[in-house]
C-alpha cells in the first residue's frame, strides 16, 4: 500500500462517471462501477458517492492512446487501465482504455472486475503478488458473478481505512498454496496424463512424472465451469472428462466445454441425489463410481447405464475407507481417496488401504 | 525440425520486453553502466525483479514463460509510485 498518510484522509469518498464506452448500454457501465465500488466500502468505513458535476476525488473516464497523462494507452489488450494513487486533482482518476471490448458478462474484458481493481489503486493498493488477489496486476479469468474479494485485498485496504462498522466482519477466499500440509482438494481428476486438483477458484495442474505445476483459475481453462467443483474425473474410453458441481454436470473435451451443464439424472441419479463427493473412472473394469455421503453408485460406461443393485454402502465395497469422501482418482491400477488432508493409497485387488499420505504428496514439496 | 534457440527467444521479444520493464518496473533507458558483468545490466535486474514478482524461475532471461506472462493482459498503474 502506499504510507497511510498518501491514503484518502476521509471515509467520504465522491466519484463522477465523466464519460461512457460504447461497448455496453450506460446502465450496465453505471452498475458495474457502482458494484466494484461496493467491493471496496463492504469491507471499510469507506463510502462513494456519485457526482454529476464540479469536483469529486476519483473521475472515472474511457479514452485511447495517448490521453495526455504521460501514460498512453496501447491499443487493444496489453493495457487494460490504470489508476492514480489517492490525491488532489488528478490522484484517484481512474482511465479505461477504451480500445479494449468492455463486457458485463464473462467475455474478456469483465469491467466490473476491472474497474475494482482500477478502484483499489484509486484508494491507494500497490499490486500484489498473491495470484488469487484482486490487486495481482494480470486481468483474471474468473467468474465475475461469484466474485469475493480476496483476503489478501481485505487485509491491505483495512490496513489503510480500518475495518467495516458491520458487526459481522467480512472475510475473503485465500490463494491455496501447494505446500501447504492442510490443504484440502474438492476434486482431482487426469487428463491426457496430468493430473488436476481443484481447490475453490483454481485447479493446480501437475505432471506426475515430476515438473514444475501451475496454479490457474479454473475459468481461465474452461470459461463456463464454475468454481467450488463437487467432483471429476476422466474417462479414457471416450476421452471426455466430466466435472460435477450441485445437481448439474459439465462434459470437458480437453480444454474445450463439449456440453453441460445437464442434470444429474441424465446419468441416472435418483431425483433425491442433490450433489455427488466424488467420483472416479476404473479403467480396467470400465466402471465409474460416484461417491455420495456413506453409500457409492457405479455406472457402466459401455452400457451408458447405473449398474443394478446400487448405491451400496461404501464400507462394504472399500472396505477401511470411511463416509464423505472429498475427492478421487484413479493413477496406475491404484484409487487415490482424498478426505480433508488426508490421502489414501487403496488397492482394490486386495480391498486394503496401502498407504496414507498427505493430500498434497503430488506436489513435489 | 532445427528447436528455435534462446537467441530466437530474447531477439524476438526483446524490444516487447524492453517496453513492458520500462513501463512497469520503472527501467529507465539512459545512464547505462559500462561492463559486462550480468549484475550491471539493468534490463536483467528488472527482468529478475519481474520474474520474482511473478513467482517465476529468476533466470535474469526472456525464457518462454516470462514472455508469456508479459503478454498476459493487466493493468497499467505505473503512476502509482512516482505520482505525488
Amino acid at each position: 500500500t502506499v504510507p497511510k498518510s498518501s491514503a484518502w484522509q476521509k471515509n467520504d469518498i465522491t466519484y463522477k462517471i465523466v464519460n461512457f464506452t460504447p461497448d455496453m448500454p450506460r446502465a450496465d457501465v453505471e452498475s458495474s462501477i457502482k458494484r466494484a465500488f461496493k467491493v471496496w466500502s463492504d469491507v471499510t468505513p469507506l463510502t462513494f458517492t456519485r457526482v454529476y458535476q464540479g469536483d469529486c476525488d476519483i473521475e472515472i473516464q474511457f479514452v485511447t492512446g495517448d490521453h495526455k497523462d504521460n501514460s498512453p494507452f496501447d491499443g487493444p489488450n496489453g493495457v487494460l487501465a490504470h489508476a492514480f494513487q489517492p490525491g488532489p486533482n488528478i490522484g484517484g482518476d481512474t482511465h479505461f482504455d477504451d480500445d479494449e471490448t468492455f463486457t458485463k458478462n464473462s467475455q474478456q474484458y469483465n469491467l466490473f472486475l476491472v474497474a475494482a481493481h482500477e478502484f483499489g489503486h484509486a484508494l491507494g493498493l500497490h499490486h500484489s503478488t498473491d495470484e488469487g488477489a484482486l490487486m495481482y496486476p494480470n486481468y483474471p479469468n474468473t467468474d465475475p458473478d461469484s466474485f469475493r474479494l480476496p483476503q489478501d485485498d481485505i487485509n491491505g485496504i483495512q490496513s489503510l481505512y480500518g475495518k467495516s462498522s458491520n458487526p459481522i466482519q467480512p472475510t475473503g477466499p485465500s490463494t491455496p498454496t501447494k505446500c501447504d500440509p492442510n490443504i484440502a482438494f474438492d476434486a482431482v481428476m487426469t487428463l491426457r496424463g496430468e493430473l488436476f486438483f481443484f481447490v475453490n477458484r483454481f485447479v493446480l495442474r501437475i505432471n506426475p512424472r515430476g515438473g514444475e505445476s501451475d496454479l490457474i483459475f479454473i475459468q481461465t481453462l474452461w470459461p463456463s465451469v464454475p468454481s467450488d467443483i463437487d467432483a471429476a474425473y476422466e474417462n479414457p474410453l471416450t476421452g471426455e472428462n466430466l466435472v460435477f458441481k450441485g445437481n448439474k454436470y459439465w462434459n470437458l473435451d480437453g480444454f474445450d466445454v463439449s456440453q453441460g451443464p445437464r442434470s444429474l439424472t441424465k446419468l441416472g441419479f435418483p431425483k433425491n441425489v442433490k450433489k455427488i463427493d466424488a467420483a472416479v473412472h476404473v479403467e480396467n473394469l470400465g466402471k465409474t463410481y460416484f461417491f455420495v455421503k456413506n453409500k457409492y453408485y457405479s455406472y457402466d460406461e459401455d452400457k451408458q447405464a447405473m449398474d443394478e443393485g446400487f448405491p451400496k454402502f461404501i464400507a462394504k465395497g472399500f472396505p477401511g475407507m470411511t463416509p464423505d469422501i472429498d475427492a478421487v482418482f484413479y493413477y496406475r491400477g491404484l484409487l487415490y481417496f482424498f478426505q480433508d488432508s488426508v490421502q489414501y493409497e487403496y488397492n482394490m485387488d486386495s480391498k486394503r488401504i496401502q498407504q496414507v499420505l498427505r493430500s498434497n504428496s503430488w506436489m513435489g514439496c | 525440425f532445427p528447436a528455435a534457440s534462446q537467441e530466437d527467444l530474447e531477439s524476438k521479444y526483446a524490444k516487447m520486453a524492453q517496453k513492458y520493464l520500462e513501463r512497469f518496473y520503472d527501467l529507465k533507458t539512459t545512464g547505462r553502466p559500462v561492463g559486462r558483468n550480468k549484475n550491471n545490466n539493468p534490463f536483467v535486474k528488472k527482468l529478475e525483479e519481474m520474474q520474482e514478482f511473478f513467482g517465476l524461475e529468476v533466470t535474469g532471461k526472456l525464457d518462454e514463460k516470462t514472455v508469456e506472462m508479459m503478454e498476459k493482459p493487466r493493468c497499467g498503474v505505473q503512476d502509482i509510485g512516482e505520482y505525488n
